[in-house]
């Protein structure tokens, strides 16, 4: 838990993407 | 150079290019060394950079040295290689005012600071815990804009109006879009669009509009739809 890196970028590409948005509203 | 050197130099003292020339090196030392590194870089050096940020963001735009903008920008992309992970996310989180320095560094007159700061920010807004997320960075922003004595969406608005970049437009919408999403309310939701669409959105939308943006497009669409589904329920 807490090791792994790339959680900022995963983040920045679902909002970019707007994937995250479309799993926020489903 | 180990994380206690690092912290050691940015508590000595240093200014200008010297100042900057450590926050560089030590940007490419969080990116490119394991978690570990950046778990004993801890919260001591996250609070190192955290205070160096405030002392300028403090100081009047006049005093400020030629050096201090470049160094602010760099304390934001150390922040954000600090933040790649779920320690650095969660020891950012528990910083007394982490959330309100990112929210000081959305600054139209930076464009490029001001990106990464809005990204670092939309990216807290989606976190699935803690849920309410994106209410403290709208707590940071509005308590931001009232050390400025300006409406609470002024910068975000200043950052999507015509001058501007396509990269900052895109960025701000996410933004809007991450502030606004996640909430569970549809109230809130509402609420947050009407006063965004008074402060002067609805007339910045038209002009977005006109822009054949692929990324920007992609966040148009989703402020669109949101929009509309609300209305609907409404």
């Amino acid at each position: 838990e807490g090791d792994e890196t790339g959680v900022m970028d995963n983040l920045l590409e679902a909002l970019q993407s707007g994937a995250a948005f479309r799993d926020r509203r489903k | 150079k180990s994380p206690m050197m690092n912290i050691q130099e940015l508590k000595s003292g240093l200014r200008d290019a010297q100042l900057l020339n450590c926050l560089e090196s030590l940007r490419v030392s969080l990116n490119n060394n394991p978690v570990s590194w950046v778990q004993n870089f801890g919260a001591e050096g996250l609070n190192c950079l955290l205070d160096i940020l405030k002392g300028l963001h403090d100081e009047k735009d006049d005093i400020l040295g030629p050096y201090d903008t470049r160094i602010k920008h760099e304390i934001i992309r150390c922040l954000k290689a600090f933040m790649n992970n779920k320690f650095g996310i969660k020891t950012m989180l528990e910083t007394e005012d982490g959330i309100l320095l990112l929210a000081r560094s959305v600054d139209p007159k930076v464009p490029a600071m001001m990106i990464d700061a809005i990204k670092l920010l939309s990216a807290l807004c989606i976190l699935p815990q803690p849920v309410d997320m994106h209410e403290q960075v709208l707590g940071a922003l509005t308590e931001r804009a009232e050390m400025d004595e300006v409406e609470r969406f002024k910068p975000i608005l200043d950052g999507l109006k015509s001058g501007t970049s396509v990269a900052l437009k895109v960025v701000c919408l996410q933004l809007i879009n991450a502030l606004i999403i996640p909430a569970d309310e549809l109230d809130f939701r509402v609420h947050i669009r009407s006063e965004l669409m008074r402060s002067g959105l609805q007339q910045i939308l038209k002009e977005l509009r006109t822009l054949d943006n692929e990324e920007l497009l992609v966040q148009l669409q989703v402020f669109e739809e949101s929009g509309e589904e609300d209305s609907a329920d409404l």
